[in-house]
């Protein structure tokens, strides 16, 4: 879930 | 997804659109930096090397490709398109752009969240996309005059950033997003770069005249 969230941006 | 992430990715989008109409409408890149198109499509390269790896949404996979795929077609066409290139300031393009990758590279080694090549490398892209925009601004220095797409695309540009700075803000406050130093803190610098084109380009907007920076 953390990685899921960390890189979720462009 | 919050609405400020939402809205830069599209402003960024529409800056690339912006972009694209310029060199395929007028058939030109008279006032583009082909060295700041070169910068953009390393940083891309470099950030989504998890494209085929990780999968977040169809949208983030979308965008990853939409975004190489422009900024690739983009250097093509200012290199190799036999009109589009004769128009191409090479004269006027003359920063030191190498000198701007070498610097990220070493800062990435420097400073990062964790020594491992996807890591390094993603964080060398924050950096080089801070900087990326000075051989655009400097280009446009030495312009005389600024045709009103080249403006629109750098003003655009420069604000998809600072939305993205709202988003952080935002996710942070919101979603107890943890506090990102190397994002943000690139984030802040390359939008601060802008602080005078953004000076210019809205006075020129509101006094209806065209857009010129200090040399």
């Amino acid at each position: 879930a953390k990685v899921k969230k960390e890189k979720d941006e462009l | 997804m919050n609405l400020f992430r939402l809205l830069g990715d599209m402003t960024h989008l529409l800056s690339i659109v912006v972009l694209l109409l310029k060199i395929r409408t007028v058939k030109s890149c008279a006032g583009i930096s082909l060295k700041t198109q070169e910068l953009y499509v390393i940083v891309f390269l470099t950030r989504y090397l998890d494209l085929f790896t990780k999968y977040y949404s169809v949208y983030n996979t979308a965008m990853k490709l939409v975004f190489l795929g422009t900024s690739i077609g983009i250097v093509w066409y200012m290199r190799y398109h036999k009109v589009v290139k004769q128009t191409y300031s090479k004269d006027e393009d003359t920063f030191k752009h190498y000198f701007l990758i070498l610097l990220s590279i070493i800062l990435a080694l420097l400073i990062h969240r964790a020594f491992d090549v996807i890591e390094v490398l993603w964080t060398f892209s924050l950096y080089l996309e801070a900087v990326a925009i000075l051989p655009q601004l400097v280009l446009l220095q030495k312009s005389r005059n600024i045709d009103t797409l080249t403006g629109d695309y750098v003003f655009l540009l420069g604000a998809y950033r600072a939305l993205y700075i709202l988003n952080w803000v935002y996710r942070f406050l919101m979603e107890n997003h943890k506090f990102r130093w190397i994002p943000w803190i690139s984030g802040l610098v390359q939008t601060a770069l802008y602080a005078d084109f953004f000076y210019y380009y809205i006075k020129s907007w509101k006094n209806r005249e065209k857009l010129k920076l200090p040399a």
